[in-house]
């Protein structure tokens, strides 16, 4: 059986917001290392893969592995029903159909508890290939959130470049085009706004902003990002978790 | 123009 609690409900909230535009209906794996979920959005753009350490929680017991077969934007309709401060219990019994969620308030002696129907989901897992990336990016998740926000009103892709004098992002439409240039710096008083470039070659790949505003609504989550991009390559772009990450894999546009 | 790819053209099927 599966018995997950959580000091803070938002913590989950959080996540399936960060998921639940790009994802429908999926399996959480959950072992005695925590849980794992991979899938690809509907389109097949993006594949989504969200590891939530057992470290993670405040108290974590899987005995054996359970499969949670879940609709996202059901488990997300639920947690609405908790507050951001509530503490959370996940609890599954083995081969059982369904996932009991309490909220608990402990100041106000409230519990609520939601079950949620699970589901047989006929899943396949991608491999996904250890890859030594040609640039990989630290940035600020609100400052890249912003950045493409404002290039969407160009264009519906956007073209990142990476060399060893920053990061560009740009776009072109019919009204014009414009581009933000972020140089490599250190904030001393704001780790979190300083950008750092680690760099074997140049590259450069379009995608499309759409999935990209989908991806950062992870922001929430961390106050900084990885982007990893090599050519001709799905980019990574990761936002980490005291105790686990949510990695989007990004398949950019290319040329014929 | 360039084209979207799809995940399905870079990672295998387990």
């Amino acid at each position: 059986m599966l018995e997950a609690k959580l000091d803070a409900a938002s913590q989950l909230k959080k996540i399936v917001e960060a998921i639940r535009d790009m994802l429908g209906e999926c399996n959480i794996e959950c072992n005695e290392t925590g849980l794992a979920l991979q899938s690809l959005d509907k389109s097949h753009i993006v594949l989504v893969s969200l590891l939530l350490g057992s470290d993670g929680f405040s108290e974590y017991r899987c005995d054996r592995g359970v499969t949670l077969g879940l609709n996202i934007n059901s488990l997300a309709t639920v947690l609405r029903c908790a507050n951001n401060d509530d503490i959370l219990t996940l609890r599954s019994e083995d081969r059982a159909n369904e996932l009991i969620l309490t909220f608990e308030d402990s100041k106000a002696d409230r519990i609520s508890e939601f079950n949620l129907r699970l589901m047989d989901i006929d899943q396949e897992y991608l491999a996904i290939p250890e890859t030594e990336y040609a640039a990989t990016v630290v940035m600020s998740a609100a400052v890249l959130q912003r950045t493409l926000r404002d290039l969407s009103a160009l264009s519906e892709a956007v073209t990142i470049e990476i060399d060893k004098e920053g990061i560009r992002f740009s776009a072109e439409g019919d009204l014009g085009k414009g581009s933000t240039h972020f140089k490599p710096c250190v904030d001393m008083e704001n780790a979190e706004n300083s950008i750092n470039i680690t760099l074997s070659e140049p590259v450069s790949l379009s995608f499309n902003l759409q999935y990209f505003s989908n991806i950062t609504k992870a922001s929430s989550l961390s106050s900084t990002v990885t982007l990893q991009m090599t050519a001709g390559m799905p980019a990574q772009i990761e936002y980490k978790l005291p105790s686990g990450h949510v990695r989007y894999y990004f398949a950019p546009k290319i040329e014929d | 123009p360039p084209k979207q790819a799809t995940i399905m053209s870079f990672f295998a099927k387990k």
